[in-house]
């Protein structure tokens, strides 16, 4: 009987270059924005990155206002942060059909390009990536450090929009931090499309 | 080129019994 059940697996621990923080953000208007944002833990092995993903809950079971933010380790999910600031996201905006049929796949493919480091030797340029859940329609975005990096920030926006699967004649648009935080009225100006 | 984990292979992870 012991010769017939298969040996026990030792797992390698396979290690990307990168360790990898996943932030919570659950929005309580009774506390600051900084308050409500949470270390949920980190990871710098594949198998590690599976046991978080597969304990926790997909983003379309999330209620209205929460985010997840995946960062590298060292930098905050935050516009302020050193490695944010000169920085900007690739924004993917979903319709309120697509929490059902879009949401959880595009995310999880999305975190597969992060920890993958999918981005080839403009991986270094990636600062993470943040999925907004809100009833007017849900947000992903991948952020870069460098908005003015336009060989970096246009090389991770094609890859990103192939990995996705988005039609060709679908566009989605890099913003910078700055003018998203400055805009004046609802939508902020494109630096680059694709 | 800098080292890549194919989604294919990161995919392969995700139901071992250290994943879950």
């Amino acid at each position: 009987q012991r010769a017939a059940s298969p040996p026990r697996q030792r797992f390698l621990r396979w290690r990307p270059p990168n360790r990898w923080s996943l932030w919570f953000f659950k929005n309580d208007k009774s506390k600051t924005w900084q308050a409500n944002l949470r270390l949920i833990s980190k990871f710098d092995t594949v198998e590690d990155f599976w046991a978080l993903y597969n304990h926790i809950q997909l983003s379309s079971n999330l209620m209205s206002g929460c985010d997840y933010s995946l960062f590298k380790d060292g930098i905050e999910p935050m516009w302020e942060d050193e490695r944010n600031k000169r920085g900007g996201r690739w924004l993917l905006t979903l319709n309120k059909q697509q929490r059902r049929s879009d949401l959880d796949r595009f995310w999880l493919e999305t975190l597969l390009c992060l920890v993958g480091e999918a981005f080839d030797d403009h991986s270094d340029d990636v600062c993470g990536a943040v999925v907004n859940i809100r009833t007017k329609g849900d947000k992903i975005a991948v952020w870069t450090a460098d908005y003015d990096n336009r060989e970096a920030v246009t090389h991770i926006g094609r890859v990103y929009k192939e990995r996705l699967g988005l039609p060709m004649k679908m566009t989605i648009g890099y913003q910078s931090h700055t003018d998203t935080a400055t805009k004046s009225g609802s939508t902020t100006k494109n630096k680059f499309v694709v | 080129g800098k080292r890549q984990y194919d989604r294919d292979f990161l995919l392969g992870f995700q139901f071992m019994p250290a994943c879950i």
